[in-house]
């Protein structure tokens, strides 16, 4: 098995 | 605000860099960028493939200064069997949470003789969306949104190939 990393998003949160 | 990384902002040969806020390594090799059917993704040096990560690979993500919440994540190159020889490919994903500890997460490619659709599973919340087919011209790209849920606590991310 093996993938890559295509996109992440993440929002900080306070 | 959302913040949006993506795998073409990862510099080639490097192994540890704020990206996008977040700050990134990969073990045991470096960054290496790899395109398949329009969309580029990151992967490991080293390994079973030299842009992919691989068992035993690692590529994580941590914040230092602010806890966050994921709206999505994306993976490219995760098959599901014939197309190259290959197995059902299965990603783990581990994140790090204040309030609930280390959480570990799978996505499993599973097979689908006549696509579409074509379909993987995956053990946390949100939904499951194909953006390029498990097909020897295709991607296999897959969209997780809202992955983990309301977990908003999160101080970092890591991804790893399991066996398939």
């Amino acid at each position: 098995s093996d993938f890559t990393l295509v996109q992440l998003q993440y929002e900080p949160v306070p | 605000t959302v913040i949006t990384i993506n795998g073409i902002d990862f510099p080639n040969g490097l192994n540890n860099q704020t990206i996008g806020g977040l700050s990134w390594t990969s073990s045991p090799g470096n960054f290496q960028q790899k395109t398949v059917a329009g969309y580029t993704g990151v992967g490991i040096t080293g390994g079973r493939t030299g842009d992919e990560i691989d068992i035993e690979e690692f590529l994580t993500a941590t914040s230092a200064s602010f806890p966050f919440w994921v709206p999505s994540f994306t993976l490219g190159v995760l098959f599901d069997g014939p197309e190259f020889d290959d197995v059902q490919e299965v990603a783990q994903v581990t994140i790090v949470s204040l309030s609930q500890g280390t959480k570990v997460f799978k996505l499993t490619n599973t097979y689908d003789a006549i696509i579409p659709p074509d379909t993987a599973s995956w053990t946390g919340f949100g939904t499951v969306t194909n953006l390029s087919p498990s097909t020897g011209a295709g991607g296999a790209v897959w969209k997780i949104t809202n992955p983990f849920g309301s977990i908003n606590d999160i101080t970092s991310i890591e991804f790893t190939a399991l066996t398939g």
